[in-house]
């Protein structure tokens, strides 16, 4: 008996082939295969003596303590037991070849050469997932919940809520630390729509980027065990969202859509020792979180491309009307922009527009200005006139005249736009009392 | 000024009393600018000008706004910043008053009122303010019958065809080798007692411009024989348009 190192293929002859095997030959082989994989062997050349029942001559394969058959003959011949192409496969790990040739091959008086066979075996992977395949002695239980096959093996794994147990294939309830972090999923109760176990101690911990809210939807059948008097007093499963408790529930109505507006929510389901109800599932979804609608603080702010919604990481841009500055406080601005965040406030408080104040007109030297408008101050729009001590000085002034207005720029402008301010130049030759001789 | 009469507050706006080499007069142009004549810096015949002109320029004392000497004085002077003396203008040559004109800068500008206005400078084409007979003002704080005058005094002074100027001049002159340049004008009477004298030196001679309704300074008081003794001789203001204009525009 010739063991066959444990490969993934090769090849088995009969003694001396391709030459005409030996009569009075007894030969084994004991094919093995790696663990996870099955045997398949097929017989590329098969010629032995054929005989009624494969009496004289034959090989027998053996697998799995089971017969697979006893083979002898040539192609065609109408006595013997040609395998052809059949493909033997083992349901374990390895595979028996036996062949025995008896005393001759003659066939009324003459020596027939029957050269024997040449069988080529693979290693295939056996899919332990497949309930077809499950080997009656095989020691290993069958996956409680989810099986994966993988080329050499498989492994197990158990629904969310489930913990594998140490044999690799019962699955136990563990639903203390589950954590979804997904932008949305669906969480339940173990067992759902069955009835959950019972003394269970779930915490279902989502937790999702900042910036995102969280909505929590009760699907159908929603059923904890609970009491008409008292409320919620054997099983409860409570919400809590950055540890405040958004709501305990149990009976048989399931809760309304739940905004946590909170990126981070856990759920607790507790259980008492007893109860047959079928417990929750929820769907949550996540959006990002709502900011308040910028509000301005006065009639001269102007909020650009106002939206009808803010969320997370959305911005509004706040300017005034013209002739108004941004301020904060006392500190003025030179653009404002806010920004959502991640817990729904904005990032910087509404500043306000205050009119701009273009400060006292740079005074005239030998001349003076007057406000034009009422009351006279200094703020956006308002106007000024120049004038030079007539008849002493005389009034030069650029394009835009001795009107000066106060500028969104916070600028005392002309009618030109120019800051530059008039002069007032000495008017020549015209003494207020010039010397007139009247006698004559 | 002889021959003349006081003059009241607002007349002559224009017109400073300097005080550099003695007293002298001028005329304020713009707001920070005095013009003058050049002798009253620098006197003919001081000999070698061993004081520079910013010494001049510190101790030179302007006073503006008023036809009292006394309350002159009392307002305080106008500090000199620089003064720009015409390059023509020679010292040495004791009878030669060409280019007798020069510029004070005030350090500050003066602010203007009815007592203290500048004087218009003729318009370059206008010659007429030099012809015979054209009558002008002239005012100054000089000597009256060989007084000082404490108080401004004017007269009133035709211009003088060049060429009756010349013949008196030749008539008066004897060998005294006095020159009658084209840069000067001559105004005033042989025989009426009405004249410019000592002390009015700088200051100007003003006609009114009918037609733009100013007082103009045609001339500035530069020299003379005597006082009231026949003509008086003054710079033609009208020659020296763009050397004043040059300093006086360059400064703005």
């Amino acid at each position: 008996s010739s063991p066959v190192p444990s490969r993934l293929f090769g090849e088995i002859r009969s003694p001396g082939y391709p030459k005409p095997y030996p009569n009075n030959n007894i030969s084994t082989w004991d094919i093995r295969v790696p663990k996870g994989y099955v045997v398949k062997l097929t017989f590329r050349y098969f010629d032995l003596e054929p005989s009624e029942s494969c009496f004289y001559d034959y090989v027998k394969i053996k697998a799995d303590k089971k017969n697979l058959g006893r083979y002898c003959g040539q192609l065609g011949s109408t006595t013997g037991n040609h395998p052809g192409r059949k493909e033997f496969v083992s349901k374990g790990n390895r595979m028996h070849l036996a062949f025995h040739s008896d005393f001759s091959n003659d066939d009324n008086g003459t020596v027939i050469p029957y050269r024997g066979f040449l069988a080529y075996y693979q290693a295939v992977d056996l899919d332990e997932c497949d309930p077809n395949n499950a080997a009656e002695e095989d020691e290993r239980p069958q996956c409680q919940h989810f099986c994966h096959n993988y080329v050499g093996g498989y492994f197990c794994s158990c629904r969310t809520g489930y913990q594998l147990q140490s044999d690799h294939h019962s699955c136990k309830v563990e639903c203390s630390s589950e954590l979804y972090t997904e932008a949305s999923g669906y969480l339940s109760s173990p067992e759902y729509p069955q009835p959950y176990p019972e003394d269970l101690q779930c915490n279902y911990s989502i937790r999702l980027p900042k910036g995102l809210s969280i909505v929590l939807s009760f699907l159908e059948p929603f059923e904890i065990d609970d009491h008409q008097q008292v409320y919620c007093p054997y099983d409860q499963l409570k919400i809590q969202a950055r540890g405040r408790t958004i709501g305990e529930f149990c009976g048989k109505k399931s809760p309304d859509s739940i905004e946590t507006n909170s990126n981070e929510v856990d759920i607790l389901f507790l259980t008492d020792e007893s109860g047959f109800s079928r417990g929750w599932k929820i769907h949550y979804t996540s959006e990002k979180i709502k900011c308040p609608q910028p509000v301005p603080r006065d009639q001269f702010t102007i909020i650009r491309d106002l939206q009808p919604v803010y969320e997370f990481q959305d911005y509004f841009i706040a300017s005034c009307k013209t002739g108004y500055k941004l301020m904060e406080g006392n500190q003025t601005l030179l653009s404002f922009t806010a920004v959502c965040q991640a817990d729904g406030t904005w990032h910087q408080s509404m500043p306000h527009c205050e009119i701009v104040n273009c400060g006292n007109p740079a005074d005239l030297t030998n001349g003076a200005f007057s406000y034009t408008n009422k009351p006279a101050d200094n703020t956006y729009q308002s106007v000024i006139t120049y004038r030079c001590n007539e008849p002493y000085y005389h009034i030069v002034t650029g394009a835009g005249g001795d009107r000066f207005t106060c500028s969104p720029e916070g600028t005392w402008m002309d009618g030109n736009g120019q800051v530059k301010i008039p002069a007032c130049l000495p008017v020549c030759g015209k003494p207020v009392n010039p010397v007139i001789s009247v006698q004559r | 000024i002889l021959g003349g009469k006081s003059a009241g507050r607002g007349n002559f706006p224009w017109q400073a009393l300097t005080t550099i080499h003695g007293r002298g007069g001028g005329a304020l142009l713009g707001d920070r600018w005095i013009l003058t004549a050049a002798h009253i810096i620098i006197p003919k015949g001081q000999g070698e000008n061993e004081v520079g002109l910013d010494q001049l320029a510190e101790d030179a004392n302007v006073f503006l706004g008023h036809t009292s000497v006394e309350e002159l004085h009392k307002m305080g002077n106008h500090p000199v910043r620089r003064i720009f003396i015409h390059p023509d203008y020679n010292p040495e040559d004791e009878y030669n008053f060409n280019g007798d004109i020069a510029l004070l800068e005030l350090k500050y500008p003066v602010t203007l009122g009815p007592t203290v206005l500048p004087i218009c400078l003729p318009d370059t084409s206008n010659t007429t303010f030099y012809e015979d007979g054209h009558i002008g003002y002239v005012s100054g704080f000089g000597v009256e019958k060989n007084f000082l005058s404490n108080d401004l005094k004017y007269v009133s002074l035709p211009a003088v065809a060049r060429e009756k100027c010349q013949s008196w001049l030749d008539s008066k002159r004897g060998d005294i080798p006095i020159v009658f340049s084209e840069n000067m004008f001559c105004a005033g009477f042989l025989t009426v007692k009405q004249d410019t004298c000592q002390g009015d030196s700088g200051s100007v001679f003003t006609v009114l411009d009918t037609q733009s309704g100013r007082w103009v300074a045609t001339g500035i008081v530069s020299w003379g024989i005597g006082c009231a003794e026949g003509y008086g001789f003054y710079t033609k203001v009208l020659n020296y348009l763009d050397w004043i204009k040059g300093i006086v525009r360059e400064d703005r």
